[in-house]
């Protein structure tokens, strides 16, 4: 499993949540309007928090974040 | 298995629900309008409650929270 | 396997029904109108009642609890 | 597997069935009109029985038990 | 797996055969208009034989048991 | 895998064949008239034969035995 | 995995072809006009010939044996 | 997974060809116009040849062998 | 996973590509016109290549190759 | 899982990001116009990023770097 | 998992990218016009790298690299 976020402005972040009994972040990638970012859910990774306008896609559909 | 939660407003609650023989809150995370979290179900969260404006992405379709 | 059940109306009481020989309830979660909650099946709940008025998405579609 | 069982008038039962060479009602649970039980086959329930009034969601598709 | 029948009158008999080298009937529910039965394949029940008038909901679609 | 075979005449014959080096019938299940037989392929049972006029359901679809 | 053979005409033959480093034919069934076959591919069977008039369902859709 | 060869002709040849590494045939079987072979990929098959007019079902679709 | 290549025209060649950290043919496979391989990836054979007139049908669709 | 990744100006960046507790790139591939890279996350790679004018095609669509 | 690629003009390059910390090329196949290579991701390959006027096959569609 992984989503694709595209930046539509700069500075979107994308934070990722560390999977355990804890809930902090343990790394935060910035990316400029046009970047994209492909990432998985991963061992160290059970959630994402993205701040900033972008265009996320999941397997349920594109969501925009950032914006109305 | 994870779900897309984005805020539609300020202050909306994303809780964590403990798996196990137990049920009780282990994280929760605040998001305001326009930013996104997506989560997965884990080792240590088996339920989830989202309180304040937000739209929500499941496999089912989606659903809006705080409103009608 | 999750379902997503989200309150109508106050006072929608959620309960998770031990697996296992015996058969009651572990747990019940009371959600307000608008507030939604997603619950797995575990190795704690294989089966739940939902009681009061609310929408209820599942993987054979979607059904309102507490009225026709 | 889990089936989704909408009671459409008071006092339907929802009979769990034992799993193994016997078989017998291990759980009789009654639910009322509007309430719902979602619930699944497991290591001690390999058949279910539903009596009254009652909207029945399947992976096959929907059955009314107790009228035409 | 598991198929859903409902009995379209009285005295329709559900009758569990045993898996392994031997065939015999090791259990017949019987239900009456309107009951619902959902009986899985198990360790014990590799088929099943359905007398009386029955709607029976399987994978491959709807066949009806006692009548044309 | 399972196969639904409704009779649609008297004296149908449903026959398991064994599985292993050899090919024998080891048990043929007798119905009549619109009774439903729903039998899955197991460890004894690697090929069925049926005789006589019956509606049989399988993954590829309905077939008729005993008539053209 | 399995095929469905149903007889076209008296007569067909349906062999199965062993499995491993030598291919000879282990047994024939010989069924009639109607008559129809269900066999699985098995720790013993790894192709099937047929000979004679007869419907074939495959999981690539139907063939006809002993004709054009 | 199994392909489904129909010979349009006469002395149509399928040949096994051998796993590992070397590759070579292991087994020819000639079928006659109309006769059906299914043939699965084995331990001991991992690429056939088909030579003479013959209809090939396979799960892209079908070719026809020995004509244009 | 397998492929299946019909030579469109005599001396269409079929080179199997060998697994590991080398890669050199390991065996290549003559066909002529009309003439049918199905082949599949294997633990020798991780890449194929062909050489010649054929039409190569695979899970993302139909390709011709030795021509535009 | 892997994606397409193809260049639609020169000096398209593509930068595979760790896969564990620390998140940095561990290589970054230079694609000029027209080139393409089919690139899995694996055990070294959870993440990638993109920078530069490309075309992206991921299991949710296609999604354009480097431009509106 | 495969990619489909058929050179479209003489000297594409399909380059095998090394799975593991390091990310070198361990081959280049070249095609000419006409030639198809169908190349499986493995052990020794997580990424592959075309170029030149190709037209190639994933399973997220088709892609033309070596030209708009
Ligand atoms: N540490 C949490 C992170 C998390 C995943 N999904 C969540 C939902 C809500 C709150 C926290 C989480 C976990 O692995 O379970
Ligand atoms: N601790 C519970 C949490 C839970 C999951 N699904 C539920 C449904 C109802 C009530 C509680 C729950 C469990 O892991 O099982
Ligand atoms: N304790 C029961 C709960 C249950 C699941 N499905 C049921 C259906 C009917 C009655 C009870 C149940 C079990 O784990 O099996
Ligand atoms: N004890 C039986 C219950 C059962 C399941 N499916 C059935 C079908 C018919 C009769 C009984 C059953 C078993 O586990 O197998
Ligand atoms: N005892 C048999 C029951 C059975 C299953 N499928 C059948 C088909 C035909 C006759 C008997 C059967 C078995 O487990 O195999
Ligand atoms: N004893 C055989 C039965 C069988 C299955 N499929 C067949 C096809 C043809 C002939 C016999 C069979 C076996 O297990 O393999
Ligand atoms: N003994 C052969 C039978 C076979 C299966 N598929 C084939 C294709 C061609 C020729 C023979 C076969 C095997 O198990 O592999
Ligand atoms: N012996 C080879 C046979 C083979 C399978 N697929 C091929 C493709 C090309 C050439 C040979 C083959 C192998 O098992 O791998
Ligand atoms: N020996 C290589 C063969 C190969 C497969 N896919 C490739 C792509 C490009 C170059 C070579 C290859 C391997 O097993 O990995
Ligand atoms: N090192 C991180 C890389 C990563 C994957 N997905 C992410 C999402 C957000 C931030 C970092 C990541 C990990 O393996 O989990
Ligand atoms: N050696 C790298 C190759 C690779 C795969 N996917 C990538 C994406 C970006 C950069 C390099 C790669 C790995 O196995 O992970």
């Amino acid at each position: 499993d992984y989503v694709v976020i595209k930046a539509m402005s700069d500075g979107v972040m994308i934070s990722g949540m560390t999977r355990g009994k804890e809930t902090k972040f343990h790394h935060s990638e910035r990316i400029d309007a046009g970047e994209v970012v492909i990432a998985q859910f991963t061992d160290n990774t059970s959630a994402m928090k993205v701040r900033g306008k972008a265009k996320i896609l999941t397997k349920y559909g594109t969501v925009y974040s950032g914006m109305a």
